[in-house]
């Protein structure tokens, strides 16, 4: 564990808190994707089997747990308790597209060829273009509301934290993971863009709002 | 080197 995981991992703890909160607070899921919800449960329920086989860390452990029962319940919110204010119209993006060529390519190029390896492999294929539908439903209504940036920020900066993670473990510990390098390089530049709009106008106390 | 399949990270 260094200071870049560990930040990395607050920041994506600190994303999902500022979702729950936000939905639970104002009562609405409007602007947010359940696609993209549903695509990170799928995420995490792939990769985190591995709790009933390896132990790594009670730290670990909890994490996991953590993602695994906050994703549940954001998805268990959207779709059901506040399913009336979901924004279905907006979130039409097709997640087969994404699904489909995540579950190929973890089969072809993976680490090793067994069940838990390859469901390991496609969560990290998937958690890397999973925001997409997120990210086409902001472009589609033109803009976010401040909260669902900064929700997007701090989801966005986990994997960004995480890339210099990698570096700092391929030079002290001559660790590294060439998948999940490559899926989280993936990952952070799909925010680049968002990034960018968030530091010119959200962090400027203005609106998310997509030029026409 | 560790073994690329032993996952300790989130």
């Amino acid at each position: 564990m260094n200071i870049f995981r560990f930040a990395g991992d607050l920041s994506h703890v600190f994303a999902i808190i500022i979702l729950l909160l936000k939905i639970w607070k104002t009562r609405s899921c409007a602007g947010i994707s359940g696609k993209s919800q549903i695509l990170f449960a799928v995420v995490y329920l792939t990769r985190y089997l591995d709790l009933f086989t390896t132990y790594v860390s009670l730290y670990n452990s909890v994490m996991k747990v953590l993602f695994l029962a906050t994703s549940g319940a954001t998805v268990y919110l959207m779709y059901v308790k506040f399913k009336a204010t979901y924004d279905h119209n907006h979130d039409s993006f097709r997640i087969e597209f994404l699904l489909v060529p995540c579950a190929l390519l973890a089969l072809v190029i993976n680490h090793e060829f067994t069940v838990m390896e390859v469901l390991w492999t496609f969560s990290i294929y998937l958690e890397s273009v999973a925001i997409l539908p997120q990210l086409f439903l902001v472009s589609r209504t033109g803009e976010a509301e401040s909260i669902t940036s900064h929700y997007l920020f701090a989801l966005g900066s986990y994997r960004a934290l995480y890339l210099l993670n990698w570096v700092y473990r391929y030079m002290v510990e001559s660790h590294y993971d060439l998948i999940a390098i490559f899926a989280g390089v993936v990952q952070t530049v799909l925010y680049c863009d968002f990034f960018y709009l968030y530091i010119t106008k959200v962090l400027k106390g203005k609106k998310l709002q997509l030029p026409a | 080197d560790k073994d690329q399949s032993e996952h300790d990270e989130l």
